[in-house]
């Protein structure tokens, strides 16, 4: 496995926080987990009306899903398994170049 | 040779400087190749100057790629346009005009550590690798370390954020090396243009602050130019404005420190995608990406030849 397989599991979530309310919740549940944000590059410039895409680790997904359903936030998969994500990338690389 | 070499996927640190070596020796007309420093790792940091010589000083434009060490596609898209560039100079009557009266300085990997360290150990790793001596987080946001409002709005003192704008402004070696550069050509240079991803945006300043650019008309013509370009080749709608309005506030940001100092067109691409496979762009999407990116980098560069 790519990267001894540390990305087994993590997922990418995307989130549409609608309102003031549900910024400031979101950047409470996010804010308190090591999660890794792509777009905002961080809780910080979390906004209304705005996609947030994040990174989230294995161990830590069932309860982000848990929170959001809870809070009603809009969001949803984006990346459901990012090791193999990776590992499809690469497999596509090394078939091209044997080829 | 370079003919060889695969633009259609993504390269280890290693390759691609292998890649400007070759590229450097076998183009011996167009290209020039020098370091403008190290890295905080000890690497090189490497440009490639584009263009026929001259003998009077030519105006110039930078392009940056590789400041966020997981967007893969920056470097990818800058051995593609000097691919590009150095490819069509015989045929493309624009592209001889502008490798004729200007002077591209590309700089393929801007963070080469931790470009190494998103192949080798942590593919979404985004920051420099330097060291903290207080805490055990690595790294420093290399587009939030520029001494422009520095570390206020948008950018994080803390060390294990990922907008972490450093100790003090131009602490990494990188942006130090870069800024030392850009300084001492600054006459000459008349556009910057630091690649990221993604967004799919072409952003201007400023980033720091709402307010509006003297020079506004003049390079929201350019960035309107430049999207109308992108979109001509497969259709992709960019946005465009300032990076503060049209994605968020930041502070300390290299289009706002080159454009403080003199370079009156500054840009920053954000590349494909909007975010269905994000930093991991697939490598079929490289040729569509590079090729629509080079059509806008060079309406921008043809709006410095004219007059505004």
């Amino acid at each position: 496995f790519l990267y001894n397989n540390r990305y087994a599991g993590d997922q990418v979530f995307r989130i549409h926080p609608k309102n003031i309310d549900e910024v400031q919740t979101l950047k409470n549940i996010l804010g308190h987990m090591q999660v890794d944000f792509w777009q905002p590059n961080s809780a910080s410039l979390i906004c209304q009306n705005t996609t947030v895409d994040v990174h989230v680790k294995r161990n830590d997904t069932l309860a982000v899903h848990a929170r959001l359903q809870q809070e009603h936030i809009d969001y949803g998969v984006f990346i459901s398994d990012l090791q193999e994500e990776i590992e499809k990338q690469t497999g596509y690389r090394s078939s091209r170049k044997r080829r | 040779s370079e003919f060889q070499y695969d633009y259609e996927v993504y390269h280890s640190l290693e390759e691609i400087q292998s890649w400007m070596f070759e590229i450097n020796r076998t183009q011996p007309n167009l290209v020039d190749m020098f370091s403008i420093g190290k890295s905080y790792e000890g690497r090189p940091l490497y440009v490639l100057q584009i263009g026929k010589r001259s003998r009077h000083q030519k105006k110039a434009v930078w392009i940056d790629c590789g400041v966020h060490a997981r967007e893969w596609i920056g470097p990818a898209f800058c051995q593609w346009f000097v691919k590009e560039a150095i490819g069509s100079y015989q045929q493309d009557s624009v592209m001889r005009r502008l490798l004729n009266q200007l002077s591209f300085y590309i700089m393929p990997v801007f963070n080469v550590d931790g470009y190494h360290f998103s192949w080798t150990t942590d593919r979404f790793w985004r920051k420099t690798r330097s060291k903290n001596h207080r805490f055990h987080c690595r790294g420093v946001d290399a587009n939030r370390n520029w001494k422009v409002k520095w570390c206020a709005q948008g950018a994080s003192s803390h060390p294990c954020d990922d907008t972490y704008c450093g100790p003090f402004p131009e602490s990494e070696p990188e942006v130090k090396a870069v800024a030392k550069f850009l300084r001492k050509h600054k006459k000459r240079i008349k556009a910057y243009i630091s690649i990221h991803a993604y967004a799919q945006m072409l952003l201007y300043p400023y980033s720091y602050k709402y307010a509006t650019i003297p020079n506004f008309d003049c390079v929201e013509s350019a960035a309107r130019s430049a999207v109308t370009a992108l979109y001509s080749a497969y259709g992709l709608k960019y946005r465009y404005g300032p990076a503060s309005t049209t994605l968020y506030v930041s502070s300390g940001s290299s289009i706002d420190w080159a454009y403080k100092n003199g370079i009156p067109y500054t840009f920053a691409f954000e590349l494909r995608d909007t975010g269905y496979f994000g930093f991991l762009l697939p490598e079929s999407l490289i040729s569509p990406t590079c090729g629509e990116t080079t059509r806008a980098v060079k309406a921008i560069a043809s709006g410095v030849l004219k007059k505004c």
